[in-house]
């Protein structure tokens, strides 16, 4: 099972519409996917319209122990099992604080579960007990960059965090990937935007472009994925592009 | 002296572009104008070309006390004076965590600063002590929303920190405007958005909408203004409009 998290403490550029697209296009084609909402604003969830307010079986309750993995999924799409999230794992973090093994929450509760070929998880914008709890069930990291000036600001951050991870918790944790998001291509920033961060990620940087598209931000009020909502429109297009990709680097098709 | 805090846990959302450039423009209509840089990514200051990496007065150093606040300032424009941050200013919220009276340390440190109309302040995607400092000193409180889907989600946890900084420390305190930023004209998306953030803010709403104009994405890296970048684009007529709707409000002009 290749685990991955996309991770980026900025906000807003572009990870939960990742997690929900990538996911719904690597299910679309026949992968199994297991897709994990670890944000407390469970965007990702409200995506597929699970609104899980009231549930006692989501990630929060995993992370603590009350429920097994099996007992929190939730089948959104052929192929595509969800672990939703809601607003108790804002408290998580806390409550997880003092306890031994915190990192190790997450990796635990998720044992049992090897059924899939991806599993992927949406993280919350911080670099908190939550994303490290990401970062110690994962081998692969992806970073999903907003591609305007700010972009590369705060990275060096992130990978100090991963870097720790991966040197006290999880030896085979890697950026593996870099994802350049709302890229505008009428306009020479995003190009110059995209060029610096490759100059940062030689070789890590996907080829595919996800392009501002309005079909990608109206999506998540019906309920639906882009490729069910739009299909056609250069969202779809473009996050089928990079499930390829995100296949061809696993040596899948 | 007007005080407003821009606020907005979500990153991402337009906080530092209405810092940026609705100080620019109070400025030029002859209001003298104090912005505050209280986010440790410091874009605020990054968009005035101020760099403060090495620099030992910037808000940090205020707020622990190390330099008086005039020390600190930096005239970016005529009428307009920036207190710039640094990434030390994330060591901020665990030094100050055990000092007693911890909210009011920008507030002591700015009493002899009163020879401005407004006092602007740029904050950390966050709800913890910087964002705390700010709501203790001020008595306004405007939140830029991104017209998309997500816009209201977490607004409520918003509302519970300035509700208990007003009931606990800062009686004064208030939201006083909601700011309807990257408002795509073309689509419905946003229009609906709107729709919905008026019902939740009868009153409040700004009339001028901050449209979507790659031109606001490029001025910070030349530097920039809107209005020295590009006078005659949407961007900036829309901070104009918004300058002139914050002067009105207050009885100016
Ligand atoms: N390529 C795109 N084109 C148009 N809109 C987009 C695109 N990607 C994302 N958006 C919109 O931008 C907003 C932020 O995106 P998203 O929620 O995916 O970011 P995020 O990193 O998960 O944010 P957060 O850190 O708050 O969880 C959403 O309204 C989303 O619909
Ligand atoms: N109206 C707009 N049109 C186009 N781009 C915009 C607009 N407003 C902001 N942006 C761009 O969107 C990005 C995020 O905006 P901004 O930095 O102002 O948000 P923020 O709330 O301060 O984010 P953070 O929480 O990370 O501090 C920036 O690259 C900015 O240039
Ligand atoms: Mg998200
Ligand atoms: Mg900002």
């Amino acid at each position: 099972m290749h685990r991955i998290a996309l991770v980026n403490q900025k906000g807003g550029v572009g990870k939960t519409t990742t997690a929900v697209n990538l996911s719904a296009c690597l299910a679309a084609l026949g992968r199994r996917v297991l897709l994990i909402d670890l944000d407390p604003q469970a965007n990702t969830s409200i995506s597929f319209g699970v609104r899980a307010d009231e549930r006692q079986r989501t990630s929060y309750n995993l992370l603590r122990g009350d429920c097994t993995a099996a007992e929190s999924l939730v089948t959104v799409r052929p192929n595509l099992d969800l672990i939703p999230a809601n607003i108790d794992l804002a408290g998580a973090e806390v409550e997880l604080a003092g306890t031994i093994g915190r990192e190790f929450a997450l990796r635990d509760s998720l044992r049992a579960l090897t059924n899939y070929d991806y599993a992927i998880i949406d993280c919350p914008p911080s670099l908190g007990l939550l994303n490290v709890n990401a970062l110690s069930f994962v081998t692969e990291v992806y970073i999903p960059l907003q591609c305007e000036y700010f972009a590369l600001h705060g990275v060096s951050m992130l990978f100090k965090t991963v870097g720790v991870v991966k040197s006290r918790v999880n030896p085979a944790l890697d950026i593996q990937g870099v994802i350049p998001c709302m890229y505008d291509a009428r306009t020479g920033l995003s190009r110059e935007v995209v060029t610096e961060i490759e100059k940062h990620f030689p070789g890590r940087v996907f080829k595919t472009r996800i392009r501002t598209n309005v079909r990608l931000a109206e999506a998540p009020s019906h309920g639906k994925s882009i490729i069910e909502y739009a299909p056609d429109s250069n969202g779809a297009q473009d996050y089928r592009a990079l499930a390829l990709e995100v296949m061809a680097r696993h040596g899948e098709r």
